[in-house]
Formats: structure tokens, C-alpha cells, sequence
């Protein structure tokens, strides 16, 4: 509380792109044919669309939903499908994908359609065959084939891996007038503490042998249990400490960011490099400037 | 050990503790 005049409030966000659906629903906005009902039934469409992409609700429905004939709402999906990116968004299936990909590419021949349409399942195969079928000859169809290998089946796939996680610091940074404080953020991690109740049942002689080794070994594990999350929080902090110090112009916003090396770190704090590199993995760090893996900050 | 739980991201951290809260007589959520 002592500190609440000075603090500054911000919102923090993390330092990534978009999700697919905002960045088509950005995408929409930008689309001069449509009016705004257009745009409400596009948004919906997009927030609608499933975990690969697709549109899996009837346009019948939609039509129904906003009180508007089917062909309108046909006529804003199409121009998702035509005009937003990744191309193959918003298709029904996955044959319907690759089809739109290929008329956005501007291909012309219409061999690749062809294997689409009807041999999909077949496009991995021999080739040879494939070539007979179509009485086509094989060199064609064996380059057909390795363009529609370059498409993709599920559009949202390659945006699922680079969405923004949904990220949780560990480590706080934060900015009270000139200096820096380092804390933790165990938002999630309950207060934990040893249990003594059951230490007396270890010195009666009420129990068997094998009952009291049990409660001895638990009672140890309990015991390093507890000084090893103590570890793992001092270890955190001071490391935050360091990067207060390290790349403090950074965090001042006045410096482009130059990674710490690690081996500079593990000196420092006096621990070895393999022990940094697991205080680093998967913990992110809040600061003025935004979330970062803490990762970021060493090489 | 302890670089098993320093590399613990916090929902992981929270399976460990839930799991040993459990298991082990000695701890206790406060």
C-alpha cells in the first residue's frame, strides 16, 4: 500500500501477434463491400470457424440468425475465403480448402483441381497410376502433385502454433519512480507448510516398523520439499535482480534489448549454467516493457 | 530435486504440490 501514489497502471500484454481470429476479424474491417450488418455476420463466421479452419455451421442457420436471406450471408463468405488471409480460411472442408488455395494462386491448369476434386486421398501415392487414370502424362501429374503438396489442408494449424499463449509470469518487474522491484507472482501456487501433527505418531510406539520408516521418509520428503520451493523462489528473484541490473536501460525503455550471456548469469549469482537454464524454461517475466519468456534476456 | 522443481513452470508446479498434499502427511495447503 505504501507504494500505491506512485505506482503507474498499465495494461501488460504479451509481445506476439495476434490470434487468427483477431487478425480476421482485423482482416474484415478492412473489406470496403461490406455494410455493417455484412460485417456482423463475417464476425460471426470467424468466431464461428472450428480448431482447423473450417465453417461448420449451415449458412441456413446464420441466415436465420441475423434475419437476412442465405445468399447474403453466401456472399460475405465468400469474400472471407477470397480476400482474407491464410488463403483456404473459412472453407467447409478440406478438399473445398485446397480448391480456393489453388484459384488464389491463380493457377490455371486444371489438372491440380482435377486431383483435388476426385483423388485427394490419392495425391501421396504413385504417381504412375495416378497418370493412368487421368490418361495425363506422369511428369504432370507428378508436378501437380508437388503443388498440392505445398498447400495446406487445415488453415488455422500453421497460426495455432504461433498464437499468443496464454501466459502467466512468474516474475514481476515492475517500475516505482526511479528504481526497479523484482517479485514473484505465484498467483497460482497455494501457501504450502509443514504438518507436525503426525510427528508425534513417529516417536509412539504404536506403529510397526515399516508404518514408522513410511512417516520417516514422508517427513523427509515434506522437509525438501518445502526448502527446495524455497530455493526455486530465491533463485527467481535474484535473477530478476540480475536483469534489473544487466539490462536496465532496456527495461527503461531506453535500449534496444541485448541478451545477457548465460555463462555471466551462473557467475554472478554463483550456481552453474545448467541450474540458470532450468530457473529459465517456460517462466515468463512481466516488466514495463511487456511479457517475455524469460529466456529472451540470455543467450 | 531441486532443478525438477526450479524448472517447473506454476500450473506445473501446482500438480506437484496437489499430488504431495495428497500423498504426504507432513504437508498441508495454509
Amino acid at each position: 500500500p505504501v507504494y500505491l501514489p506512485s505506482k503507474e497502471y498499465r495494461e501488460y500484454h504479451t509481445v506476439d501477434k495476434p490470434s487468427l481470429k483477431e487478425h480476421l476479424v482485423m482482416g474484415l474491417h478492412l473489406l470496403e463491400e461490406l455494410d455493417e450488418t455484412d460485417l456482423a455476420i463475417g464476425e460471426y463466421i470467424i468466431y464461428n470457424l472450428d480448431d482447423r479452419g473450417f465453417i461448420t455451421i449451415p449458412l441456413e442457420s446464420i441466415a436465420k440468425r441475423f434475419n437476412v436471406d442465405t445468399e447474403r450471408v453466401g456472399k460475405v463468405l465468400i469474400a472471407i475465403q477470397e480476400e482474407l488471409d491464410p488463403p483456404g480460411i473459412a472453407a467447409r472442408n478440406a478438399m473445398e480448402c485446397m480448391l480456393i488455395q489453388l484459384r488464389r494462386m491463380g493457377v490455371k491448369d486444371d489438372l491440380p483441381y482435377l486431383l483435388v476434386e476426385r483423388y485427394l486421398p490419392m495425391i501421396g501415392s504413385d504417381t504412375a497410376f495416378l497418370a493412368r487414370l487421368l490418361n495425363r502424362p506422369e511428369e504432370e501429374v507428378k508436378s501437380a502433385c508437388t503443388l498440392l503438396h505445398k498447400l495446406t489442408a487445415f488453415p488455422a494449424k500453421a497460426w495455432q502454433e504461433s498464437d499468443p499463449p496464454s501466459v502467466l509470469p512468474d516474475l514481476i518487474i515492475d517500475k516505482l519512480d526511479d528504481r526497479f522491484e523484482v517479485y514473484l507472482n505465484e498467483a497460482m501456487i497455494p501457501k504450502i507448510r509443514y504438518f507436525k501433527e503426525y510427528e508425534t505418531l513417529i516417536y509412539k510406539n504404536e506403529l510397526s516398523e515399516e508404518e514408522q520408516k513410511l512417516l520417516e521418509t514422508m517427513k523427509q520428503e515434506a522437509f525438501e520439499f518445502l526448502r527446495n520451493l524455497d530455493r526455486r523462489r530465491s533463485l527467481l528473484i535474484e535473477v530478476g535482480n540480475f536483469l534489473v541490473e544487466r539490462v536496465h536501460q532496456f527495461l527503461c525503455g531506453e535500449a534496444d534489448l541485448t541478451p545477457v550471456m548465460i555463462e555471466e548469469a551462473a557467475h554472478t549469482l554463483g550456481v552453474p549454467v545448467s541450474t540458470i537454464l532450468y530457473a529459465l524454461r517456460g517462466k515468463y517475466v512481466q516488466t514495463p516493457r511487456g511479457i517475455f519468456p524469460l529466456s529472451k534476456f540470455f543467450t | 530435486g531441486f532443478l525438477e522443481i526450479l524448472a517447473k513452470s506454476q500450473v506445473e508446479l501446482l500438480d506437484v504440490i496437489e499430488q504431495l498434499v495428497e500423498t504426504n502427511l507432513f504437508l498441508e495447503i495454509a
